[in-house]
Formats: structure tokens, sequence, C-alpha cells
């Protein structure tokens, strides 16, 4: 039969609750509901196949949209800009304690792994026991740490540890930021103003598996201040259904490049498009 | 009060010349809407926008009530089952309350324990703090410097990972000193770190606090609810803090603790400075909610 609106409306309803219920955000959700009416109105299917049908399009739908955002490997970019001798640039930013500096830390791990010098730059100078804690961090991994007293510019912070890790080589310079909320209009302006004294090579929102609509504010409007060129999801281990993955593709159409999956160094895994997408329509 | 905060964001019924089916209709729509952008546990908002509709159409107004006012009533009744239910906690003056902290790693423990030293000391009590985190690198500096500016102290061991016994010399410190409200911060867990929950039921055991806190995150989405229902099977929550409503979330998946728990919502945490601590108002929360 010729689909109609209405015949699709009952089956995307459904699928509409299990996106909800996955912390995809409303307006995502609308997005996707409208691209796809668009696209199976007026077609003609079996009777019985119209809830099936209706579904694999929306998975692949999204599966679609996540390879529009790319992939990046970024082991492979830091080894290209050790060749040319520089080291290569990562900042971390997003609202506040959503997991950046552990995250800071789990990628200073990985990197340490694969046998690549780093160096941390403290750049949340402001909240009550950031240095330390990232101070700390740093000592574990056997890393240097490129920190100023509380109070200090954190672009100047950011840039002291690019000075560093050129004189001696390192290859690679991960930048931790005090959380912020997209809201301040002053914190946002920091943000940007870091990046642009230091220019890094790879710019990170770090976001919360947990959190709902508002994923796809702080996604908008960091992306729009910083363009950010990927993120990373953490706490996905508190069984987090990762809807915040798709909004974060919808809005700004950049990889998920990591999940955080615990508070350990290692708990750090490679997002996974086709075991995402298997647990959310599975 | 709560009635007339609903008032302003049922505008478009309240000023429409008659009530009919099709408007209740719409109604519901948009109230749906808001409430599921608003991070609503979505179960529950299917269950008040079908109330609402039902009740709107079938319940005759009581004498002396208007329809149009009925209909706010109706949506009043509705949006406060998502509030608790249970009598919310008093701070007891003259003898010495408990309150142990508890919440989802980053939620912001450690910054509402000195934001409530702070609140509870200018509201009169003596408050002392334990610093109980033994996991995070930093916690116990970060809660003493923040308590630092109430003039609060704060008991800490530096070094010792078993935060249970960490409680219990913090009790054994400020025994004899008359505190009203000993606060004690504690490490963020979820429900799927079952050694966690553990500890924090060892924690509870010293502890023996009068007073369990569940702090949320104003940005939590769909899985509040779950979160919470496991947490008050650890430890029974007497109360609700939901934090950064400075945020643009609406905190409506916050919400879901306290119908998880029957818990009420004492306070709201509305920025990252000491002083950055509300009472809750349902009235505003829900006007949020609704705007
Ligand atoms: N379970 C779990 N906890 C995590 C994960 N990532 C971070 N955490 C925890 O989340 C809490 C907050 O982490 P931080 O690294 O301090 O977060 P932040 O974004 O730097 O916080 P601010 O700098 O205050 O904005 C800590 O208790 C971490 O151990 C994760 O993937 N899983
Ligand atoms: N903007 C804003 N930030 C907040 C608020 N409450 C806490 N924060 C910030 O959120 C981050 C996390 O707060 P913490 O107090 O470290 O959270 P926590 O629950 O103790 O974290 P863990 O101990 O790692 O579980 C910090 O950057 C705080 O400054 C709030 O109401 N508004
Ligand atoms: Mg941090
Ligand atoms: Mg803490």
């Amino acid at each position: 039969k010729e689909l109609k609106e209405k015949d699709i409306d009952a089956v995307l309803f459904e699928l509409e609750v299990a996106l909800l219920e996955s912390d995809v955000a409303t307006e995502v959700i609308d997005s996707l509901k409208s691209d796809l009416k668009q696209k199976l109105i007026g077609t003609t299917v079996e009777k019985e196949q119209i809830a099936n049908i209706v579904k694999q399009n929306l998975r692949q739908h999204i599966s679609n949209m996540f390879d529009a955002a790319g992939k990046v490997d970024i082991l492979s970019n830091i080894e290209k800009k050790k060749n040319t001798g520089e080291p290569y640039i990562i900042s971390f930013m997003g609202i506040n304690g959503t997991g950046k500096t552990t995250t800071v830390a789990k990628v200073a791990y990985l990197l340490r792994e694969n046998k690549f010098s780093v160096v941390i730059a403290a750049a949340d100078t402001y909240r009550a026991g950031a240095i330390e804690q990232i101070t700390e961090h740093a000592k574990r991994l056997n890393l240097k740490i490129i920190a100023q007293n509380y109070g200090s510019d954190p672009a100047a912070v950011s840039r002291d540890a690019v000075l560093y890790a050129k004189s001696h080589k390192i290859d690679c310079i991960l930048i931790d930021t005090a959380g912020r909320m997209q809201t301040s209009k002053n914190l946002m302006d920091q943000i940007s103003k870091i990046n642009k004294v230091v220019n890094p090579d790879f710019k990170i929102f770090v976001g919360d598996s947990l959190a709902g609509n508002d994923t796809i504010n702080q996604a908008r409007e960091f992306h729009q201040y910083t363009k950010f060129e990927g993120s990373i999801l953490t706490k996905s281990d508190a069984d987090a259904r990762g809807g915040a993955a798709i909004s974060i593709v919808k809005v700004t159409s950049t990889p998920i490049l990591y999940l955080g999956v615990g508070q350990e160094y290692k708990d750090l895994k490679p997002f996974d498009k086709d075991s995402f997408l298997e647990s959310l329509f599975g | 009060n709560l009635k007339n905060g609903l008032r302003a964001a049922l505008k478009k019924i309240v000023n429409s010349s008659g009530i009919d089916e099709a408007l209740i209709k719409e109604l519901a729509k948009d109230i749906q809407r808001a409430l599921l952008q608003s991070d609503v546990n979505v179960k529950l908002v299917f269950e008040i926008t079908k109330n609402l509709e039902e009740r709107s159409l079938n319940e005759t107004p009581p004498p002396g009530l208007s329809r149009k006012d009925h209909i706010v009533k109706i949506l009043y009744d509705e949006l406060a089952k998502l509030l608790g239910t249970e009598k919310q906690y008093e701070f007891q003056p003259g003898k010495l309350n408990k309150v142990l902290m508890l919440g989802i790693q980053g939620s912001g423990k450690t910054t509402i324990t000195a934001k409530l030293a702070k609140f509870l000391t200018k509201s009169g009590y003596r408050v002392a703090v334990i610093g109980a985190d033994t996991f995070r690198p930093g916690a116990l500096t970060q809660l003493k410097t923040m308590c630092e500016k109430a003039n609060v102290e704060v008991y800490g061991e530096e070094g010792n990972s078993d935060s249970p016994q960490i409680v219990k010399n913090g009790l054994k410190h400020f025994e004899n000193s008359n505190f009203d409200v000993i606060l004690i911060d504690t490490a963020g867990r979820h429900k799927e770190e079952k050694d966690l929950l553990e500890e924090m039921k060892q924690i509870s055991k010293v502890a023996n606090q009068d007073l369990t806190l569940l702090i949320i995150d104003g940005t939590i989405g769909q899985q509040c609810y779950n979160q919470a229902e496991a947490f008050h099977k650890t430890a029974p929550v007497g109360g609700i803090i939901i934090t950064k409503l400075d945020s643009s979330a609406k905190g409506g998946g916050a919400l879901a603790a306290a119908s998880a728990t029957g818990a009420q919502i004492m306070y709201i945490g509305t920025g990252e400075r000491i002083d950055d601590l509300e009472k809750f108002s349902p009235t505003r929360f829900v006007g949020r909610l609704l705007g």
C-alpha cells in the first residue's frame, strides 16, 4: 500500500518514546521524524512491513548522520604532527562536573600507553581543589604538569605548557579547563580566548551521558563559541542510554571519539557506532 | 502560590473566550511538549497529560469555580504529584543533626556541603563537616578551601582510604563541642557500582545519619528515577537538592528523584559560589518547567 502520514505516525510514536527515554533531545527527535516522513510518505510498502520499514529507516538515518560527522584517529593525528617536529595540542571543555579533568587523565594514560610524551596544562585556575586534583593525576601518571596559582590567567598557563612542550620536544599537550555553563557569556568568552591564544589542533567537548535535553543546548553553544572537533561522553557506565550522542552529532556534525566508562585511567572506550545503534534499536 | 505560577503558564487557555474539547486537547499537548523538553520522566508526563485531559473534559467544576479555574486547579494537582509527599526534614535545635551527602559523580555534593555549611551557620546553627570522600584526588582540599569561607571546620584524613573509619573518627573528633549539624561529604557513585553502594551502606551504619540528602544534577535526563530508586534502597533519602539550575536545564529530570524516593526537594544550587543556594520554591520551579 502507499504510505500515508497516519500509517507512519503510530510506529513513529513508539520509536519516539524509545528515543525520549534514551535521552535523545526532543528537538532532535522532531527533526528525525520530519526527515523520515519526508522520505517515506508516498512510497509503496507491504502492509505488514510498515513497522519494520519505519524502524529500519530511522536506524539507517541515524547511522548516516554519524557517518556524515566523520571519523577521527587522534593517535595518528598526533603521530603526523610529531613527524613535523611540532607538539599536538588538545583542549578539553564542558559544563561543570562532566568529567573533564578525569578524562584528561585518561587521555594522558592512553597517549602514554601509545608511547607519546605528554604535558598537562592545569588551566582550571578557578575551582577549589582543581589544581591539586589534576596535579595528583599527573603525579600518578608520571607526567609533567604546568600549573600556576589560583586566579592566574588560564590562557597564560596554557601558553606556558605549549612553550614547555616545544622546548622539551613533548609530543602532546592536554589542556584541562574549568567547568562553565554555556549560559555565562563571560566564561564562554574566556574559553574562546584560551583557544585563540593557544590554537589547539583539536578541541574536545566533554559531556555527561546522563544529561537530558540540556545536552543539545550545551553542544550547540560550545560548538558556536569554540568550533570543537569532537566529543567524549562520560559516565556511560552509569547505565546511560546514550541518546546524548545523537543530540551532539545532530547539532554539530562532529564525531563522538570516546566514551568514559568508569573512574579509572583505562576506562576510556572508543565510540562504536554499530554497538551503540544495536543497544538503542536492538 | 503555585496556582498563580501556573496561571502565567496557562495564558492561552485563560485568555480564551470559551473552553471546548479542542482547546483542552491543545492545552494537554502544549503541557506534554513543555514537560518533555524539560526532561520530566516520560511515563510521568504521559500520565499527567492523560489525567489533565480526562479530568478537564469530564469533571464538573466545584461550585464557585469557573471552568478555566478548575482546569488550572487540575493541572496544579497533577503537577504537584511530581513533588515529594513525605514531610520535609526540619533541623532540630539542641541536638546533633547528622547529614549524609549522597549522589552521582559530579552532581555537586562537595560544593553543596560547603554551601549548606554556610547557609546553616548564618541561620544560627553550629556546623561541622566531615570530608569522607577517600577516592577523588583533591577532594579534601576542595572541601576545606570552600568551608574556610564559611568559617566551618572540616575533619578529614588525607591518605586514609577507609571512608566509614573517617566518619567514625570525625564524629569522635567533634563529639564534645555541641555541634547542631554535622555534614558528611562522600565520594560520587552510581547504581551500577555495587561495591560503592555497599560502601555507602557501611558509611550509613557508622554515621547513623538523621538525614540523607540526595544531590541531583539539574541537567540529568531520564535515568534519574532509576538512580534515585537505587540510592533510596541503599540509604533512605530524606531530602533532595537539585544543583546547577543556573544552567539552561529546566530540572524536570531531577524531579523524578522526588517521585522515586518520596522525599521533598529542600534546596537548589544556582551557581558555583558558596552563596549560590536557595530554598526550593515549587512555584518558581514549575513555572520554569512550563516556561
Ligand atoms: N563512573 C564514572 N565516573 C566518572 C567518569 N568520568 C568522570 N567521572 C567522575 O566524575 C566526577 C567529576 O569528574 P571531574 O573530572 O572532576 O569533572 P570536571 O568536568 O573536571 O569537573 P569541573 O572541573 O568541576 O567542571 C569524578 O568523581 C570522576 O571520578 C566516568 O566515565 N564514569
Ligand atoms: N554552575 C554551577 N556549578 C555548580 C553548581 N553546583 C556545583 N557546581 C560545580 O559542579 C562541579 C562539580 O561539583 P562538585 O561539588 O565537585 O561535585 P561532586 O558531586 O562533589 O563530585 P564528585 O565528588 O566527584 O562526585 C564543580 O565545578 C562545581 O563548582 C551549581 O549550582 N551551578
Ligand atoms: Mg575539572
Ligand atoms: Mg565531591
